[in-house]
């Protein structure tokens, strides 16, 4: 199955 | 002091029409070189980027730094009552918990102006690495829009998979499946109308239709839209705001479990 994916877990907090 | 003219004040209509839908609340940061935004979807699947460039404007200025928290719908409403022709400019002093935008017919005839409240936001800023993306895409923005739509229809997800001949949308679910094969342009006499696939390697990645749609609302905005991406990280749906800037969004992919 396929998971959706958040976008914090590609782009770091500056 | 912040003053920002645009005499094509239709593009701020379109621009908030492109993002009111996805994001409730947003901060404008406002700076001399000129206006950006950076905001998540309240689920943090998708992110919104907008970068419009001081020059873009007929007239902008901005003594200190400024950043505006900004109930989109609000905004939005505001800007319904400007008219598709009209010239807007937006203001505010340093210190101000309003924004004024002023609405100017062509024939300078009718002059309206509004305030509105801004509000308090903290949201957190997220850094955007510079990449060299797999798959780059151009196509016409209405076909976009089209092919989410279309294949909203047969489920949630879309499978986009591009390789050097073109790039293939698939969509499946309950009543059947459908593809959506676009072939890069033979001969590019209308670039508006052209689909470039720039390609270093093929990709193959699912996204969640419901997003793609809100993107596609931004379809107004510019003739083209842009399409980036990279296995397993988000995809770059880009329009341009004209000589303005740019209005991207990224969005998180489907992983496998």
């Amino acid at each position: 199955s396929v998971k959706q994916g958040t976008i914090s877990q590609f782009f770091a907090t500056t | 002091m912040f003053e920002a003219r645009l005499v094509q004040g239709s593009l701020w209509k379109k621009l908030l029409e492109s993002i009111k839908d996805l994001l409730n609340e947003a901060i404008f940061d406002c700076s001399s070189t000129g206006i950006t935004l950076q905001a998540m979807d309240s689920s943090h699947v998708s992110l919104v980027s907008i970068s419009m460039n001081s020059d873009g404007f007929d007239t902008y200025r901005c003594d200190r730094n400024l950043s505006m928290g900004i109930h989109l719908p609000s905004l939005s409403k505001i800007m319904k009552c400007a008219g598709n022709d009209d010239i807007i400019t937006m203001k505010a002093t340093d210190d101000a918990d309003t924004v004024s935008l002023v609405f100017e017919s062509q024939n300078n005839e009718k002059v309206s102006d509004y305030e509105m409240k801004l509000i308090d936001l903290d949201t957190e800023h997220l850094g955007i690495p510079e990449t060299e993306y797999s798959c780059v895409v151009k196509m016409p923005s209405s076909e976009f829009q089209r092919i989410c739509r279309d294949l909203s229809q047969l489920g949630d997800s879309v499978v986009i998979a591009c390789t050097k001949e073109g790039v293939k949308f698939s969509a499946s679910g309950e009543l059947g499946t459908g593809n959506i094969k676009l072939c890069q342009s033979a001969s590019t006499d209308k670039e508006e109308e052209a689909v470039v696939v720039d390609m270093n390697e093929a990709v193959c990645l699912t996204f969640a239709l419901r997003y793609l749609n809100f993107f596609a609302k931004a379809t107004p905005l510019s003739a083209q839209v842009q399409l980036s991406m990279s296995k397993d990280v988000p995809l770059v749906v880009e329009y341009k705001i004209s000589e303005l800037g740019f209005l991207r969004f990224y969005l998180a992919p489907k992983i496998e479990d």
